[in-house]
């Protein structure tokens, strides 16, 4: 554990809280892509069946329980409690077009070709993507709501911190996660675009943040 | 199967 990892996975554990608690409180999901939370539960599911068979640490198994309980929670409110808020037109994007090449792939590039390990591999492809049916939304709708894009700043910083942990397990210890590395790399880039969008509308301009 | 990595990581 070094402090880029920790503050990487605080980061996503504050991302996840803003979303949930943005539609506790407002009592509506507008704006938020349904798919791409259904996407994180998926991922977290597949990733972490490993707390049925080994244990890392006390740190990991919980961390691991408070993001499933999250991912499930926020796809609770989406599509159960405030469902009606829920806008599906706006949420458009063809899920297919991104689990059927991730499948594929998990099937083709892992590091052992056992079950478990093709699912963690499936949830890694899946994560780096997952983002993708919001930044959609947000590019159709053409806004997103402040509080929205400090959610997706949150998720984007995990992203750099990990990658930062990263580089940091390798110039000390030597750790190179192939899958990982490559995957989060690609996860990043998807958030490049954003950044820039957030530092120079959200920070700077009113309450929401238009595309062009 | 040895080449699998332990999954410390989140």
């Amino acid at each position: 554990m070094n402090i880029f990892r920790l503050s990487g996975d605080v980061c996503h554990l504050i991302a996840i809280i803003i979303l949930f608690l943005k539609i506790w409180r407002s009592k509506s999901c507008a704006g938020i892509s349904g798919k791409s939370q259904v996407l994180f539960a998926l991922v977290f599911t597949t990733r972490y069946l490993d707390l049925f068979t080994s244990y890392i640490s006390a740190y990991n198994t919980v961390m691991k329980v408070v993001y499933l309980l999250l991912a499930y929670s926020t796809v609770g409110l989406i599509f159960f409690r405030f469902r009606n808020s829920y806008d599906s037109e706006s949420d458009s994007f063809r899920v297919e077009f991104l689990l059927v090449p991730v499948a594929g792939l998990s099937f083709l590039e892992n590091y052992a070709f056992t079950p478990l390990e093709i699912l963690w591999t499936f949830s890694i492809y899946l994560e780096s993507v997952a983002i993708l049916p919001q930044l959609f939304m947000i590019t159709k709708t053409g806004e997103a709501e402040s509080i929205t894009a400090h959610y997706l700043l949150f998720l984007g910083l995990y992203r750099a911190l990990y990658l930062a942990n990263w580089l940091w397990r390798f110039h000390t210890e030597g750790f190179y996660d192939q899958i990982a590395v490559v995957s989060g790399v690609v996860q990043t880039i998807f958030y490049c675009d954003f950044f820039y969008l957030y530092f120079t509308r959200v920070l700077r301009g009113s309450g929401k943040m238009s595309l062009p | 199967e040895d080449d699998a990595l332990p999954k410390d990581e989140l």
